[in-house]
């Protein structure tokens, strides 16, 4: 994606407008708010004052010309919605709308959205599966039924090398990569090494397995 | 983490508190509006409407007894700089803070928060690494300069077999899962099979490699 257009510039439009544009990525930056024009203007190609709901200004910003056109803003719903009526109109390819609630978010579909995001609700949905699974440090769903997880080496596997724990033949599970952790030395903080581990290797207290296979699998592992 | 509190049922935590509810774990929802907490109640442990400044109401509530209490109060910083306070002092053991900015994040960090969640700037972050790296379906860090990605295939790799390619001897990353997309045939959708490869399987277009290994590796992959 070579051009963004991002229209609304709160928490979430600002941090990604800056972030691609410092990233090399050509971005249009629009707000109507001036002081927040300001903020992202050394970070952006360019950064410009005006009200979305305007098409002419839309069309004089040549935003049709952009790959993605990403509709920020959050709390003004009837203005969101005319910019993304306006944006699909004038000929945007990709359009990616921000989305208060799952109903909004089917509105702007309609609108012609290509994609959804919503940030609060995705935030709530990710802490929840964190907190639910504690022993899990880390969980990414790859796909329908297949996961990566990151697993506190559960005690029945400590002091086994990977060889003997068979994981691949017992579990169905492929261990990817290890986490190890060596203590802090005094004055300094512990160091976290992350490794393609070998058949020999054995585990030890506080490792932490990167492990992939399918959800069901996974469930089987000893968890501690 | 069996017991949490969620104070603040916006979008944010109103998702939190019923996804952990419907997923097994015991949730005290608080807030000061009584229609969300009669939005919630059927998904929670209790729900409960009161003010979180009020440090009676939050003992009254056995507060401190949770293993884990979420501050997901958003634009009302000052009800969520004293709920913090009080929480803390009340010495529940693990406390998660929402910040609107990383400043509020230091300010909550010295208050004693354990945690920070910045849903719209890391919803910013998220989409901007995703859109500036268009040829990666995914990217997940798995520590320092060990990525987890998701490849489309690249045209120097189709029809090869993995065992021909030698991922793993010539560029030192290793192949986790394919996924592969079926086309749609009249009148269904398209069909997404993720799979861990046999060494004979011949790559196809469309396919999307699931890799892992060190950033600098990853980066030598051909991208096209
Ligand atoms: N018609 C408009 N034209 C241009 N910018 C607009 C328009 N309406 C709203 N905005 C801008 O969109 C931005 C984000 O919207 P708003 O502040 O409503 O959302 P928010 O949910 O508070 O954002 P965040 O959560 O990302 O901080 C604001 O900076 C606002 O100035
Ligand atoms: N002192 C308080 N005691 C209890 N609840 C409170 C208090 N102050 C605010 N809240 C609640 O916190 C909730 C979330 O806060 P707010 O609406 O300010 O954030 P938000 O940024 O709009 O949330 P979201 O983005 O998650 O939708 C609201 O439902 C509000 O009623």
């Amino acid at each position: 994606m070579h051009r963004v257009a991002v229209i609304g510039l709160g928490r979430f439009g600002l941090t990604l407008a800056s972030q691609l544009g410092r990233n090399g990525v050509e971005v249009l930056a629009i707000d109507r708010s001036g002081a927040l024009v300001e903020a992202v203007k050394d970070d952006v190609a360019v950064a410009v004052r005006l009200d979305s709901t305007d098409e002419d200004a839309l069309t004089a910003q040549d935003i049709a010309k952009v790959d993605v056109c990403v509709i920020a803003i959050g709390e003004n719903f009837e203005a969101s919605l005319l910019t993304t009526t306006i944006v699909k109109k004038l000929g945007v390819k990709h359009i990616v709308c921000r989305a208060q609630t799952a109903i909004h978010a089917e509105i702007f579909r309609r609108l012609g959205a290509d994609e959804i995001i919503q940030p609060e609700t995705q935030a709530g949905e990710e802490l929840a599966r964190k907190l639910a699974n504690p022993h899990l440090e880390d969980t990414i769903r790859l796909g329908d039924g297949y996961s990566l997880i990151e697993l506190r080496v559960p005690k029945a596997f400590l002091g086994k090398s990977l060889e003997q724990l068979n994981l691949r033949v017992k579990y169905q599970v492929n261990l990817v990569a290890l986490k190890r952790n060596s203590p802090p030395q005094s004055g300094s903080v512990g160091l976290e090494r992350i490794y393609v581990p070998l058949p020999g290797e054995v585990l030890q207290p506080n490792d932490i397995l990167v492990l992939v296979g399918s959800d069901a699998a996974l469930a089987d592992l000893p968890k501690e």
